[in-house]
């Protein structure tokens, strides 16, 4: 499917970009 | 460190109140499961901001939820 990019991965101190949509 | 509070995060910008709870439930998570902390942090950073808030006081509470994820992230790469 399209969906590899689920979940989105957290890398301590990098910008979290999980709740752009927000 | 002093333990993140509501009032702390109440200060910040949503994403970088998930940001702040991430940092500090990353390190909790990685020493459960070092391969997939990173993914398993972005799922539960899903959930509300009090109830990470609670996870990160109560290792019962992050160990179920992390076991929740386990299974889901499992689900899906199946």
């Amino acid at each position: 499917g399209s969906s590899v990019n689920w979940p989105p991965e957290f890398h301590p101190g990098v910008p979290w970009k999980g709740l752009q949509s927000i | 460190r002093e333990p993140l509070s509501a009032s702390m995060l109440a200060s910040a910008l949503p994403h970088v109140q998930k940001q702040m709870i991430g940092d500090r439930l990353y390190p909790l998570i990685y020493a459960l499961h070092s391969e997939l902390a990173g993914k398993i942090t972005g799922m539960l950073l899903e959930i509300d901001n009090s109830e990470l808030l609670h996870m990160l006081e109560s290792p019962e509470s992050l160990n179920a939820k992390v076991e929740e994820a386990l299974i889901m992230l499992q689900a899906h790469q199946a």
